[in-house]
């Protein structure tokens, strides 16, 4: 998750998902913030959180499958500048649903719950926890 | 061909290939249109 | 970037290593497309899930769906999604001696590599450019084949017994001293499989309290006999010397976790050249290190030996050092012999220690006596013992080859990685669907290539790895390079910054 070029594609990456949801005529923009939102906690909680092992054989005689994508992150090591890059980036996209829907109650809690889902798993102290 | 090798389409199946070109025309479509209402 | 170590007091040659970077926006769409793949992989595995699609990989019966999963679903997701869609590049059977050129049996599929199905027909003559094949001992005809066949007629073809028991011939006493004799030290010990040498011989020699220093692209037996040894692996960056010094001296200042002990024993393994990136390990560095920390060194010689250094007596050849600094000597007789197997070289106590504690002497069965003669006499054949300098013009045209092929690669603008004189060239691929066109698109030339990809090789930097042989000859070595050339426009694989003008 740090080799070159990472970062920067998982930044396109949410933005082509912003773009492609804000293509789509009759979603208003309030909608397609909560949306990004959403959809990109989602797809981050699948697939660091969720899904364990890894889609290839590994030589480690299986000590990977049971751990989930970021706990086998940088060798289980806390506090990595990958880690921390991954924590911020959905506060930072939650911070710009609720400035874009302005506050309003219902999107407020939806991407509130919705950030919660990929910040706790992410504590240091739920390392290998179930 | 490069189209096909940079997106990766070039390990895809025909079919998937559709699947996968339609996606993108209908999106960029869609990023047309609203441009157009927006503007 | 250009890793030149100028000439220090430790080399007595310039030392130069070049890892391009990976351009940022072709690492973007290597990502980029990885990802549509993985997105398709899931649809795929949707279908077969739902019976929409026949699955053609192995799954349990319904029966058996109750037990503990054999087939462990997830780990196949690249192996069933990505791998297959592009596995006609790789394992394909050839039906003649892997030398500078070979005959391939042509083999069609009509289901996207699902099965194939042969058509009768010989691609004939394909330049071989990925087969380890360094001093082109790979032949079916003369001295060697000659020798080797007449022990075949003499000895038989198998062992069936070990060592320690009936297997130990004359044959293997006698190719253990040349081994000895060729590698300038005591005593040598020769076993059947290559792999086997490392995975079998390093837990006899460490184990609990004993700590091993390994480079992060060390290969996989190495790992495993580290792992295998009980002994506590710490790996250091890729031929980073910092690296290396740091984890040594934390390894001495504080000993072993929690008790604080001293290691018993600190084992440095590194390997003479790396496969997949064509670098040479920094020698004279390693050695200096670990002689100021009184460390063990163990050097993998796999791919150096026989190619490598002046005499063709592998990396401390190469270096002008002394065979005396490095306390393990292993390699292999694979790639610069024609032959099979390996050997650990070093002083007489160490080999007859390993002699008794070896797991390869107790329970495998001892290298083929026909194997054996192909090493002896291609050994022989590279020491001039034979009375010819066939030996010595080979490693000399091994080298210029060597040379050759990758100024030109380098003025034609591809990025390749490792050191100006390492005989494995590796090619930089980076996008996924480049690694399957490349191949096929070289086999449609006529050229035999070997491609890497993810998760052989880091997600961004997916490779065709070239070996050069000394039984390559200038036209087989231009074809290739036109070839390469052709393919690489065709691709826009010439990503260089450091393109050099013609």
């Amino acid at each position: 998750m740090n080799s070159r070029g990472m970062w920067l594609t998982y930044t396109l990456g949410v933005a082509l998902l912003h773009v492609v949801l804000l293509s789509i005529p009759f979603f208003s923009v309030p909608v397609v913030w909560t949306l990004t939102n959403v959809i990109h906690n989602a797809g981050m909680y699948v697939f660091l959180h969720a899904v364990k092992g890894t889609p290839f054989e590994t030589p480690d005689q299986g000590k990977a499958r049971l751990l989930t994508h970021w706990e086998q992150l940088d060798y289980g090591v806390q506090f990595t500048s990958s880690r921390k890059f991954f924590t911020i980036s959905p506060i930072i996209l939650y911070f710009l649903a609720s400035f874009y829907t302005k506050y309003n109650m219902v999107h407020f809690v939806i991407n509130t719950c919705s950030l919660l889902t990929v910040l706790i798993p992410k504590l240091p102290q739920l390392h290998g926890v179930r | 061909y490069q189209y096909l090798l940079v997106t990766a389409l070039y390990m895809l199946e025909p079919w998937e290939r559709t699947v996968f070109n339609s996606l993108l025309i209908s999106v960029a479509g869609m990023a047309v249109y609203t441009g157009y209402v927006f503007m | 970037q250009n890793h030149v170590t100028c000439n220090g007091a430790l080399y007595n040659r310039p030392f130069s290593e070049s890892f391009e970077e990976t351009p940022m926006l072709v690492a973007v769409l290597t990502y980029m497309g990885y990802g549509i793949l993985t997105l398709f992989g899931y649809l795929r595995d949707f279908l077969r899930e739902w019976k929409i699609e026949k699955c053609h990989v192995a799954q349990e019966r319904e029966e058996q769906r109750d037990f503990v999963p054999l087939y462990q679903d997830f780990e196949n997701f690249y192996t069933r999604n990505l791998y297959m869609r592009i596995r006609d590049s790789w394992n394909r059977p050839i039906c003649s001696v892997p030398g500078a050129k070979m005959d391939l049996v042509e083999r069609v599929s009509h289901d996207y590599n699902w099965t194939f199905e042969y058509t009768g027909k010989v691609i004939k003559d394909v330049i071989n450019m990925g087969s380890y094949n360094y001093l082109g001992f790979a032949e079916n005809m003369g001295y060697c084949a000659d020798a080797a066949a007449d022990v075949t007629m003499k000895y038989g073809i198998g062992v069936s017994s070990t060592r320690q028991e009936m297997g130990n011939l004359d044959k293997h006493e006698e190719l253990e001293m040349l081994v000895a004799k060729f590698l300038g030290v005591e005593a040598s010990m020769v076993f059947g499989m290559g792999f086997a040498t490392n995975s079998m011989n390093i837990p006899a020699l460490t184990g609990k309290g004993c700590l091993i220093l390994s480079d992060e692209l060390n290969h996989a037996s190495l790992v495993l006999g580290a792992r295998l040894s009980g002994s506590t692996i710490r790996v250091f960056k890729h031929n980073n010397m910092q690296s290396l010094e740091k984890l040594l001296r934390d390894a001495i200042v504080h000993g072993q976790p929690r008790t604080h002990r001293p290691w018993k024993k600190i084992l440095i393994v590194v390997e003479g050249i790396y496969s997949m990136e064509g670098s040479v390990v920094r020698l004279p560095e390693v050695i200096a290190l670990k002689k100021k920390y009184k460390a063990y060194l163990y050097l993998d010689e796999a791919h150096s030996i026989g190619a490598l250094g002046p005499r063709g007596r592998g990396v401390l050849d190469y270096f002008g050092l002394d065979p005396e600094d490095v306390d393990v000597l292993m390699g292999t007789f694979t790639k610069s012999f024609g032959a099979a197997g390996g050997y650990i070289g070093g002083k007489k106590e160490l080999i007859d220690y390993l002699r008794a504690q070896s797991h390869s002497a107790v329970y495998a069965t001892s290298m083929s006596s026909p194997v054996a003669e192909q090493i002896i006499t291609s050994m022989k054949c590279i020491m001039g013992e034979d009375g010819t300098t066939i030996g010595r013009e080979r490693i000399q045209q091994l080298a210029e080859n060597t040379t050759y092929f990758r100024r030109r690669l380098r003025e034609m603008g591809f990025i390749i990685y490792g050191n100006n004189d390492s005989p494995v060239v590796p090619v930089m691929l980076y996008m996924p669907a480049k690694i399957g066109a490349f191949g096929r698109e070289m086999l449609k030339r006529n050229i035999g290539v070997v491609v890497v990809g993810f998760p052989a090789t880091p997600i961004i930097e997916s490779r065709a790895r070239f070996c050069v042989s000394a039984a390559h000859t200038k036209e087989m070595l231009d074809v290739a390079l036109s070839a390469i050339s052709e393919v690489g426009d065709l691709l826009q694989m010439k990503y260089s910054k450091y393109r050099a003008l013609p």
